[in-house]
This record gives C-alpha cells, structure tokens and sequence, in this order.
C-alpha cells in the first residue's frame, strides 16, 4: 500500500488560547486519499474532533502495520451542548478519576462537563472567600477538596480537549453540607414553637443570606470562566420552611398566603439577580420553571424529571413553548443501571420527539448524560459510564436519521474494544471479546 | 467510527502509516501553528494513542497517591 507519512491540518481563525463556548463550531472536513490526508476546521475545537475521527480511522493488521483506508467525512455536531454530569458530592472523586473521565468525554465528543461539586452530602469546592465550607463540609478537610489549583487544572484539562466546565452550586434546597461552615445560613427547623436543632434549605427571609450569596458567587464567577453557571433550584423541600415561625411572619408580610412556591420564587430571583449582575447566564433544574419563577428569556431549563409533573416529552413542549432553551437529561439517568442492555433505551431517545413547532424544537440545545453519586465513586466510575454514555454521545452528535440498534451495536462494541486499547476500564455490551484482549495477556 | 458521522464515504483502499516517520503537521496558512497548545498537546496525545499498545489495568499505587 502507499505510504501516508503526514496529515496536514488547517485552521481557519485563530482561537488557541480561548475557551470553547456554546456557540464555537466543531465542524470539520477529513480527506484521505492519493493526495491528501488533509483535516480542515474552522476552530481548534473542530480540528480536535477531526483528530479524534482520524485516531478511530486507523487500524492495524495482524501483523502490526498500520493503515488507513481512503476516506471522505464532513463532519458536524447536531447540538451544540454534549454534556456529562458528574455528582462529586455525594463520594468524592478524587482529580485523576475526573481528568480520565474527561479524556473519554473527548473520545466521544462530549463537550460540556456538567460539575456537580456540591450537595447536601459534602461542600468539597475549596472557597476563598469562605474556607470554612470545605473545612467544616466536606469529608476531609485535608484529603476531599477541591482546591483552586484543582479546579483550576480540570478547566484547563477541558479546554484542551474542546471541553467547557459547567459548575453548579445547587440552592436554596440540597444545601445541608453549608451549614457547618456558614452559621445562619440555613433556615432553623422548628416543632411547634422549639428549634428542632435541624436545618433546612437555604434562610430565605434574611439579608445576610443575599449578602453571603453576593460574595460567593462574586468568587465562583470569576473561578469558572464559563458564560453560564448552574444554579440548580430542584428538589426544594418546603418542610422546614413551613415549620419556622419567622418565615410564617413572612410569607404573611408578602401576601405570598401558604404558596410556599412563591418564597422559593423570591430566593430564586433575588440570587439570579445577583449572578446576572456579575454577566453570567445561568442554567436551571426544571423546577424553577415548573414553579413560575421569572427568568431572564436566555435562561436554560434542564429537564431531568421523567414522569413529574408531566412527562418530560410534555415538559419539553411546556418550556420551549414558553421561548426557553431546553437542555435534556430525564432518559439520561445512567446511574440507574438494570441487568441488560441498557445502553439500547438510552440509545433509541429522540431528543426532538415532542410536540411543538420547528422554532420550538431548535430551542433544545441538547443533553446531558448524568453520572450521581450514590453508588459511584473512583471504583467504579469508568465501567458504570463507558460506554453507556457514549450512546449519548452519538444521540447528541450524529444525525437523527441515525438510529439503527444493530449498526450501533457492532460500532459501540468495536468502540469499547479501543477504550480497552487506550486504558479505560469500558463494561461489555452483550458476549464477545476483543482481540487487544488476548493480544496484552 | 463513534459517534457517526454526518457524511462518510470509504472505501477498501488503503494507505501504510508507518509510527516512526508519521507526523501531525499545520498547513502554512492555517491560522494555528506550532505553539498553538490545544493543537500542539493533541497532536502529542493522538500520536501516543495511536501508537502505543496500552491495556487497563488497576491504577497504580504511585498514580493515587499524586
């Protein structure tokens, strides 16, 4: 066969030392042929894409030459945000399992690392302004943080692998591990007219508590360079809310009667507030638009839920609908796991199959595949995602005319057989082997 | 491939890579040339993946303790 000895790489505007963003372009066109093995991109981003494709394109024979066969690709992402969700609150995983699960985020043309740092569970995010959070909240102060040179080298890891780093501080609810390091922070639970001793969500009546979220989120702006943070705003318990008499006083005072809806909608604006003023866009769990806060047009609603309060398929309808952008995560769920192939159902999901209009469905953004923390940590983190999530991945990068289980299938196989090859710890589809298998041992 | 791509056309033809003389080179007039990091750093990654044999195996004892 002809030699290949080089491929030549153009790039058509410069952008090395930038930050990828919702709108970079990843397209990119591969030639393999007598004259060329050529990649064009218009950004770095697509050019890394393309590098990506050219390393799946080479193969090697039994006798240890490698080739590559002529080949033509224009290339292009469906949707502009491919994200994975990683929960390091609930077990904290330590930086290196972070920074691998990047670089197959990479294989997959993931784009967006959704960085679900902290929770009722643990505050391992290593504060500046407020050191005593991770002190007090985390696991061990010493051995489960995040420090800012962390932080700092996951961003940079991304960057270069086309990857952005999507933060979330999840409030008012989900917010336990807060309290221990910023007393007065949370909302004191009451029986009758006693403090249990419990806390709640996030104090939502106080002035201290804006002035609190005004300086951390005044850091957390300027520590993640993302246009966008997630604030969360799921799951808010209004229990202890209900319970503590200063807060009856309020609700009363603000003519809000029993809606405890209306509170988190006056926490929830009061904080979007803040972070707008510090020019960052924001992302939000599906609730804050599900309980009418208002929000700034350009808001993001991700939906995670898949039958409550409607099917998420409804949901999709309901939020793009109303002229918001719409990220997917309810069919994503890969942390629920069942004895089969189940990669085939995450797989089959039509991000677009809602009713709507065609200005409705080009509001869905894309998806995210989320990884939570309960029964996942640095053990078993790589077998439980890969490749799981790459199904995914394809979902949200390739066409939709894309759908055939049975291509799929021998491709995914084929894929985990490589992520073996390049060291990740990938779980098997179905019966087989791979030949690197035999080939190392 | 994984994921698929948009287009793809291929054929059974094909060319020798042979690792010690193949290399990722920048057009001239690409607008990113050598010093460009995000390039510079895949071209080191890609040229390691696609030449070198590695397998799993459990991570090692030095690599969790850094």
């Amino acid at each position: 066969a002809p030699e290949k000895s080089s491929l030549v790489i153009l790039v058509s505007t410069p952008g090395c030392n930038e930050l990828p963003s919702l709108e970079s372009g990843e397209n990119y066109t591969l030639t393999i042929n007598d004259d060329h093995c050529f990649l064009l991109s218009e950004t770095v981003w697509g050019a890394l894409r393309g590098l990506e494709t050219f390393s799946q394109l080479v193969w090697r024979s039994p006798e240890g030459t490698f080739f590559i066969n002529k080949t033509e690709i224009e290339d292009f992402p469906r949707f502009p945000h491919r994200g994975l969700l990683l929960d390091t609150s609930r077990h904290y995983l330590p930086l290196t399992s972070i920074l691998d699960t990047l670089d197959v985020m990479a294989y997959n043309k993931f784009n967006v690392f959704h960085w679900h740092l902290v929770d009722d569970s643990s505050f391992p995010y290593d504060s500046f302004t407020f050191p005593e959070l991770t002190r007090k909240g985390s696991y061990d102060p010493a051995t489960h943080i995040y420090t800012a040179q962390d932080v700092k080298e996951v961003i940079e890891y991304a960057r270069l692998r086309g990857i952005r780093v999507l933060a979330e501080f999840d409030t008012p609810g989900h917010t336990l591990s807060w309290g221990p390091g910023a007393p007065g922070l949370l909302t004191p639970c009451y029986s009758g007219s006693h403090p249990t001793g419990t806390f709640g969500p996030v104090n939502p009546i106080l002035n201290s508590t804006y002035e609190f979220m005004s300086a951390f989120f005044l850091e957390v702006s300027s520590v993640f360079p993302d246009f966008y943070l997630h604030l969360g705003g799921d799951e808010v318990d209004f229990t202890c809310w209900k319970s503590n008499p200063d807060i009856q006083s309020f609700m009363k005072k603000q003519g809000f009667g029993n809606d405890f809806k209306q509170l988190e909608s006056f926490y929830v604006q009061t904080l979007l507030n803040i972070v707008s003023a510090y020019d960052k866009g924001y992302v939000v769990w599906q609730e804050v638009f599900d309980n009418k806060v208002k929000v700034r047009p350009d808001t993001i609603i991700q939906v995670w839920r898949e039958e409550t309060p409607v099917r998420y398929t409804k949901e999709m309808e309901l939020i793009t609908g109303a002229g918001f952008r719409a990220l997917l995560s309810a069919p994503w769920y890969l942390n629920h796991i069942a004895y089969g192939p189940d990669w085939r159902e995450v797989y089959m999901v039509e991000p677009l199959d809602f009713k709507g209009s065609p200005q409705q469905k080009a509001l869905v953004i894309g998806g995210e595949a989320c990884m939570w923390g309960e029964y996942v940590d640095s053990t078993n983190l790589a077998p439980r995602l890969w490749p799981r999530a790459g199904a995914v991945a394809e979902r949200l990068w390739s066409s939709e005319l894309v759908t055939s289980v049975d291509f799929a299938f021998k491709r995914l196989t084929r894929f985990r057989c490589e992520l073996l090859r390049r060291g990740v710890q990938a779980q098997p589809l179905s019966v087989g082997y791979c030949e690197q298998e035999f080939e190392e041992t | 491939l994984w994921p698929w791509p948009q287009y793809i056309q291929t054929s059974e033809s094909h060319y020798a890579i042979f690792p010690y003389n193949f290399q990722f080179r920048y057009h001239a007039s690409s607008a990113a040339q050598p010093g460009c990091s995000v390039l510079d750093e895949a071209f080191q990654r890609y040229r390691d993946l696609l030449f070198s044999s590695s397998w799993w195996q459990p991570p090692e004892r030095t690599r969790k303790q850094h």
